[in-house]
């Protein structure tokens, strides 16, 4: 069950923002646990997780491996960080588009080669379609679909 | 776990993997 809100640093929400919004909101049951969405700029990092007023982690796949460890989702293997690590580093890089391009095709060439467990496919899901959205490269779609198609 | 998780995202980038989680 997930809501959404704005905070006031957004001057105005991107059009893929909102469209992820009513693609949640359709998807979404009204029960089960409840997360809440804060769409906010200015932050060290573009993924914080607020645990209480004290404790908050930054990243997507920190988040990731947070819900593995606690059980909420398939366990993550040793091999699985490498992974988790790429993704991460594929969206710090979005000033860098070669640099971006290079990791994509790395990334997705490991991802054939592995098993992935449920946190990668999640990960890279994740990372590989924001950059498909920044780059506009369907390259990537083959594997989206892959992993679309497991889920 | 906690009763809810309160997730602040830089709209620059989508979190599709809560997307996926709903599937």
């Amino acid at each position: 069950y997930v809501n959404f809100f704005t905070h006031s640093s957004v001057a105005q929400l991107p059009e893929a923002a909102k469209e992820f919004a009513e693609e949640i909101s359709r998807l979404s049951t009204g029960d089960g646990q409840k997360v809440t969405v804060i769409w906010k700029t200015g932050m060290p990092a573009n993924f914080e997780v607020i645990l209480n007023p004290t404790t908050s982690f930054w990243g997507e796949g920190n988040f990731i491996r947070y819900l593995s460890r606690m059980g909420v989702l398939d366990n993550t293997q040793d091999t699985d960080d490498m992974l988790l690590d790429m993704s991460h580093q594929l969206l710090v890089l979005s000033d860098d588009r070669k640099e971006q391009t290079k990791l994509a095709d790395r990334l997705m060439g490991t991802i054939r080669k592995q098993k992935a467990s449920q946190s990668v496919d999640y990960t890279t899901y994740s990372a590989l379609r924001n950059f498909r959205n920044a780059t506009k490269s369907d390259k990537v779609d083959v594997v989206l679909q892959d992993i679309m198609g497991r889920l | 776990l906690p009763d809810e998780y309160v997730i602040a995202v830089d709209p620059a980038t989508i979190p599709y993997s809560l997307l996926l989680m709903l599937q």
